[in-house]
């Protein structure tokens, strides 16, 4: 099945 | 010192009946190169990120660089109240707990001031890297609004699937599936009705249709809308905002877990 990820999961906090 | 003055300040009602569905509270930013917004919705799987661009001001003053927070249904209540015509003035001072938004009718006999508290909001800012994506599809901004809106009617999410035949938007529910495929089309007489399909890889990824629909609030500004794709990565969808700059929405894909 498919998991929703949050975009923290691809993109670095600043 | 702030004093924005935007002559087309339809486009700044626009902008927030776009997103102040997705984001409650948001942080404007204001330096020398414009007004800007990056802001997650509160599951933090999408992400509006705003640019209007100092240049696109009749009259733009910013004596150093402010961050506003506001309640974003607050600031387009206020906005509703604007003529579509109205020129539109932001203003705040330095240090100051308030911005005020001046409304003028284009003949200048009716003058609006509305003043809005603003507030402290703790917001995580993310670093976007710029990306080679590996299809980008542009296409009629109302055309990918309908696409959105009928296979809601049909199941939650969308597969959007891009190869050298086109762009192919699918989903499935209970009472069955539904694909639509659209080829690439620049032979129309109006580059607003055109699709045009990049592609380097071709690329097919998964979203909730829930936030999609969201971003297509956004048709009214642009009519045309870009979809940039690359495998594992959120897809971008972006409404170009007339010489001003841009609407963009980021949305993180399903993926096997």
């Amino acid at each position: 099945s498919q998991k929703q990820f949050p975009l923290k999961a691809f993109y670095a906090m600043t | 010192m702030l004093e924005l003055r935007l002559v087309q300040g339809s486009l700044l009602k626009k902008v927030m009946e776009s997103i102040k569905d997705l984001v409650n509270d948001a942080n404007f930013d204001c330096s020398a190169t414009g007004f800007s917004l990056q802001a997650m919705d509160s599951s933090h799987v999408a992400l509006v990120s705003l640019l209007l661009r100092s240049e696109g001001f009749e009259h733009y003053r910013c004596d150093r660089n402010l961050s506003m927070g506001m309640n974003l249904g607050n600031m387009a209540k206020m906005l509703k109240c604007a003529g579509n015509d109205d020129i539109v003035t932001v203003k705040a001072d330095d240090g100051g707990d308030c911005v005020t938004f001046m409304f003028e009718s284009p003949n200048q006999d009716k003058i609006a001031d509305f003043e809005m508290k603003l507030m402290d909001i703790d917001s995580e800012h993310l670093g976007i890297p710029e990306a080679e994506y590996e299809a980008i599809v542009r296409m009629p901004s109302a055309e990918f609004a309908r696409i959105c809106k009928d296979l809601s009617t049909i199941g939650d999410t969308v597969v959007i699937s891009v190869t050298k035949e086109g762009v192919k938007f699918s989903t499935r529910g209970d009472i069955g599936t539904a694909n639509i495929v659209l080829r690439q089309n620049t032979s129309v007489d109006k580059p607003e009705e055109a699709t045009i399909i990049e592609m380097e890889t071709p690329v097919s990824l998964t979203f909730a249709l829930r936030y999609m629909n969201s971003f297509t609030k956004a048709t009214p500004l642009a009519s045309q809308v870009t979809v940039s794709l690359s495998s594992e990565l959120p897809v971008v969808v972006e409404y170009k905002i007339a010489e001003m700059g841009y609407l963009r929405f980021y949305l993180a894909p399903k993926i096997e877990e």
